[in-house]
């Protein structure tokens, strides 16, 4: 693995008493590769390694360790200290309901993570109600209506409803059936689609939501910063999920995410039934990326 | 890449930035500029739009290796019923995709059935119905939770009953490290090769363009319980470029066969390695 690796190159550099600039280079040269072969992003890993060059040059070399571990441990630390201190938590609001709005691309997994929230704010003594949004996929209110039965969670949707006002009339009906958590499940589309991301900002500026929650696909390659960028410009959304990390995608997407919008990642989707959600944990979220 | 400019470590490194940034891939990007640096300093190349053409070249080259000659019209065959299985990752399009070559084949004035073999995910029968009245044609479904492989065999017989010319089958989105869901792809498929010799005459492996190193996991994985026939990469007409394919296809030699351009039935076109390259330079 990483450190092996990079112990290979050390070999060549004996005795030298601090991390030089040159004995660091080819290393990191290394590390890079294991990043861009981890999905990260191409300028969020130049970013990150000039970080760790800085960090890492003028150290003087410990002795229990070797040099090559020594850079890794440098590069472990900095991609921890990236990825966030710890698990962000929800936001609730004072006066209820609280209103969570999923939005992302087709098919990163938005609707079973309404399901899955909507279980896990059941589970936490909240009353969630989830709502069909998304007006447009075939089925996708049916989707929706058949993950409300499964886990007994009410769904509300409404027939000849545009998105901005069934949302509107979704609140004043948790208002009235005493649902505390609001769960508005959004139909995926490109950040390039100009009138479908004025859909969302016409949704956001509406219904005012205290939890706007950016679900990304686990193994997306490069392309992850280009929507999240454009959906944090367009939302200032306050989250991220990254879905489908239950397989064995190295996951940089997260660490690319994370570098260009400073919004936490806040959980993992780790299966497809609704019990299959965790808690982010930024370390080892780390160990997974360097492989 | 801009013009005017001469040939540098610099330019390199940009040419070097836009390949991995398509999801080509580290190997594959580093081979392609390495056989650059030695064609520049070999023919002592000045040019920097020489330079795009001879990567757009080599790219091309790539992906046309994965696209062996006899498997050149997707359209003419002579097997009746003609079975196609479309499987891959969750969320990838497999489902919308079906629903769009159903399409392309009704309007060629075939009979298509297609088949609703995940029976798992919630609603996904009641989405490939809507997908059947699209596009014209028949479905076969059974209640959620029935065994996919019941009805891929039930699908075969309404097949032969009816005189259908082509069969698609929808196959559950899972995740290719599941061992336990890449052995009931295996069932269905073994379920096809049992009752009609030479089923599924095609197996098409959905990915998306966004995904990115996983995909060689995915092809690897998939290419071990069935035997994937072509691939279709969708939502192409997103910002992600779907290098991916590039190295996939050098490796496993497995033709990409259309490119999903959108959510509407007609969004769906055939693979043009010329085209997919020169939008990775765009
Ligand atoms: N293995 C796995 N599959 C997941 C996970 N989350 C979602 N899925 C699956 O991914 C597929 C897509 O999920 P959906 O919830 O329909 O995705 P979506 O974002 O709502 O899709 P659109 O509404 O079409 O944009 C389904 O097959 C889900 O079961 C996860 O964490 N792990
Ligand atoms: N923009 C765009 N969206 C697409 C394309 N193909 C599919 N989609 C969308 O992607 C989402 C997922 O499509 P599905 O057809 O349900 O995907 P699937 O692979 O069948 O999903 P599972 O069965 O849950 O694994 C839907 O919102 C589709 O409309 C495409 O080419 N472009
Ligand atoms: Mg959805
Ligand atoms: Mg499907």
């Amino acid at each position: 693995e990483l450190s092996r690796k990079l112990d290979s190159v050390f070999k060549k550099i004996k005795g030298q008493g601090k991390l030089s600039e040159d004995n660091i280079k080819e290393a990191l040269r290394d590390v890079r590769r294991v990043l861009l072969e981890a999905d990260v992003n191409f300028r969020v890993a130049k970013k990150f390694i000039q970080a760790v060059q800085e960090k890492a040059v003028g150290r003087e070399v410990v002795r229990s360790i070797t040099p090559g571990q020594q850079v890794v441990k440098i590069v472990y630390d900095e991609l921890s200290r990236l990825m966030g201190q710890s698990a962000a938590d929800l936001h609730f609001s004072n006066i209820p309901p609280t209103i969570f709005m999923i939005v992302g691309l087709q098919g990163s997994g938005k609707t079973t993570f309404v399901g899955k929230l909507a279980k896990h704010l059941r589970s936490k003594g909240h009353t969630p109600l989830m709502v069909a949004v998304d007006i447009y996929r075939p089925a996708a209110v049916k989707q929706l209506q058949t993950i409300g039965k499964q886990l007994d969670i009410s769904v509300f949707f409404e027939e000849n409803t545009n998105p901005v006002d069934l949302s509107k009339k979704a609140i004043s009906f948790s208002r009235h059936n005493g649902q505390d958590c609001v769960i508005l499940d959004t139909a995926g589309r490109l950040h390039i689609d100009r009138a479908m991301m004025d859909e969302l900002v016409e949704i956001k500026k509406t219904v005012s939501p205290n939890e706007i929650l950016f679900v990304a696909d686990g193994m997306t390659g490069q392309d992850a910063v280009k929507a999240a960028e454009e959906f944090m410009q367009q939302l200032d959304f306050n989250g991220v999920v990254l879905t489908k990390m239950d397989g064995d995608a190295r996951g940089g997407a997260a660490l690319s995410i994370k570098a260009v919008t400073g919004k936490p990642i806040m959980f993992f989707g780790t299966g497809e039934k609704f019990d299959a959600l965790e808690i982010f944990h930024p370390d080892r979220m780390a160990s997974r990326i360097l492989g | 890449v801009a013009l005017h400019r001469k040939i540098d470590d610099d330019l390199l490194e940009e040419i070097e930035e836009i390949l991995i940034t398509s999801d080509i891939g580290v190997d594959t990007s580093l081979a392609v500029i390495e056989n650059l640096r030695r064609r520049v300093s070999r023919d002592h190349l000045s040019d920097p739009a020489k330079l795009k053409s001879l990567i757009r070249d080599e790219l091309k080259m790539l992906l046309d290796g994965g696209q062996n000659p006899d498997s050149a019209d997707f359209f003419s065959f002579s097997q009746k019923p003609y079975i196609i299985m479309v499987v891959g990752v969750n969320g990838t399009g497999k489902t919308t995709t079906i629903g769009k070559l159903a399409s392309l084949f009704t309007r060629g004035g075939k009979k298509v059935m297609v088949a609703a073999a995940d029976t798992f995910r919630a609603a996904a029968s009641e989405q490939l119905e809507i997908w059947a009245q699209r596009s014209g044609s028949q479905i076969v479904q059974q209640q959620s939770g029935a065994d996919p492989a019941a009805v891929a065999y039930d699908a075969l017989d309404a097949a032969a009953a009816r005189g259908t010319d082509v069969v698609i089958i929808d196959t559950a989105g899972r995740l290719h490290t599941k061992v336990n869901l890449m052995a009931e792809l295996e069932k269905v498929n073994r379920v096809l090769a049992n009752k009609i010799e030479g089923a599924p005459h095609e197996t098409l492996l959905v990915l998306d363009a966004t995904v990115g190193q996983n995909a060689k996991r995915q092809v690897e994985e998939f290419s071990k319980a069935v035997d994937l026939t072509g691939i279709v990469l969708t939502k192409l007409d997103g910002t992600a470029k779907g290098g991916v394919v590039i190295g996939i296809a050098g490796e496993f030699n497995i033709p990409v066969r259309f490119i999903g351009i959108g959510e509407q039935v007609d969004d769906l076109e055939p693979f043009n390695a010329g085209a997919f390259v020169d939008a990775i330079f765009a």
